[in-house]
């Protein structure tokens, strides 16, 4: 049974792709067959696990707007386990294409049945768009990335209402997997309030582990690696390792 | 004569909203009359002037979906010489329901004619929708802010084709204002380099002014007010004080 999670979060850069990228990578290590679909215009997800954009290369693009099938789009990556479907920059005219096609937010639902993988992780662009809807719409659960700033606080609530939405009118299934509270920084005092908040509001739909703000992680992208395969000891990599595992022993509960 | 601004990058958390709101905040600190337009449904460039939400307030959404004069969306700030038009969740449909509209990219401009302010200061969300195609279409200069980091850098080339494009067929006074440098630290080899790709190749179009990563800057909208009010002294306020006379002796020049 494939397990299918989004992750989202309309506020930009609260490490949405480095959390896709990570947490992807450390699912394969732990022997799962996973796919990486990136649906975010900018194509960070696809750049993150190595991906070379070539034109003759087929997209989530591809499959969204030209029917393609998804398999013809799965492309594999360094990283044993571990395949991508990229994203190209004419996604970014996808939310304008798709506005008059016929159940218009169930297209990659469509796509991703009958995939043959264990874990698919769908990277969102910071929108609460079409796109996005259509991550949401495809997927069994929505892991939410949360930089502990103010700014980034003020929309958790628009995000889980937007969940909310989508659970009850368009996908029954859809669970909130849980917040994971990134570049993380137990020197800056709003951070470690932030956390304080945020546990206290959520309670256990809050992640144990908390990633670091961590130099590493933001240097691995410019090598086409994750942090993982970048520098496995690194702080970072060491958090999203222990991550998967929070994750997996969820649902082994379920 | 009014002089418009829009603060664009579909790269999300670069430091738009923060450049928006304190760059505003600086030119009228130098008696400029300032408008501040907060074109994000995430609405952060509103809290960042300590505007209040309210059900009976207009927003740009009323401007853009229900044909209400501008001046009736202005709202006083606690900031001597700055207004704000705030926005709203809702905004986050208006690129759906722009589709069927003529001239969508042309709605913007429209409403900001005869304004009677010096300065219009746009914040964009992060994506290259019809939201910033409106915003480009109706500004005389973009100014970029870009964070020293990796995926920062990918973003920037598919951002300045489309202000090329929006020049040629859309608005033909749109001229790049320059771009930002945020979040710099330079203990961080990775943001001195960064620095050093983004200088030898864009030359005069980046402002000497950087932004340097401070924690004050990051506190202040949990206070509802910008950094420059926070903690006049910091080194985030003092960086953006020096930006806005950088600005302002640019289009002396011209
Ligand atoms: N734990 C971390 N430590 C240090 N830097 C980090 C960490 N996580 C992410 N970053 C950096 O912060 C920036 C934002 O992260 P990322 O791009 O993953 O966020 P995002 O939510 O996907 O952004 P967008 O909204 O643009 O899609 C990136 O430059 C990334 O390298
Ligand atoms: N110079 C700085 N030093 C420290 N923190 C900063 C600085 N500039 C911005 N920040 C913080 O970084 C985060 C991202 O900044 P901001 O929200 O302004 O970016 P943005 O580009 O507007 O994001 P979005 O793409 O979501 O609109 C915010 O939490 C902000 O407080
Ligand atoms: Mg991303
Ligand atoms: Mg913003």
């Amino acid at each position: 049974m494939t397990r299918i999670l989004s992750i989202a979060n309309q506020k930009g850069g609260v490490g949405k792709t480095t959390t896709a990228v990570n947490l992807a990578t450390a699912m394969a290590a732990a022997k799962r067959k996973v796919l990486l679909v990136d649906l975010d215009p900018q194509g960070n997800a696809g750049t993150g696990v190595g991906h070379q954009k070539r034109a003759q290369n087929k997209t989530i693009y591809d499959v969204f707007r030209r029917g393609v099938p998804l398999v013809s789009a799965i492309h594999p990556t360094a990283i044993p386990g571990l395949s991508v479907v990229p994203s190209t920059e004419s996604l970014a005219g996808a939310e304008i294409e798709l506005v008059s096609v016929l159940e218009r937010e169930q297209v990659l639902k469509r796509a991703l049945q009958e995939n043959g993988f264990d874990y698919v992780f769908i990277d969102c662009p910071p929108a609460l768009g079409l796109l996005t809807l259509n991550a949401l719409v495809a997927s069994d659960g929505v892991l939410v990335p949360l930089q502990c700033e103010y700014y980034a606080l003020e929309g958790l609530s628009q995000l889980l209402r937007t969940i909310g939405i989508v659970q009850q009118n368009l996908n029954t299934r859809l669970q909130l997997e849980g917040v994971v509270l990134t570049m993380v920084d137990h020197r800056n005092r709003l951070s470690v309030q932030v956390e304080k908040d945020v546990r206290a509001h959520l309670k256990d739909k809050v992640f144990q582990t908390v990633i670091p703000r961590n130099v590493r992680v933001s240097e691995a992208p410019s090598f086409g690696k994750p942090a993982m395969i970048y520098d496995f000891r690194c702080a970072g990599a060491q958090a999203y390792i222990r991550l998967a595992s929070e994750v997996i022993r969820k649902e082994e509960k379920v």
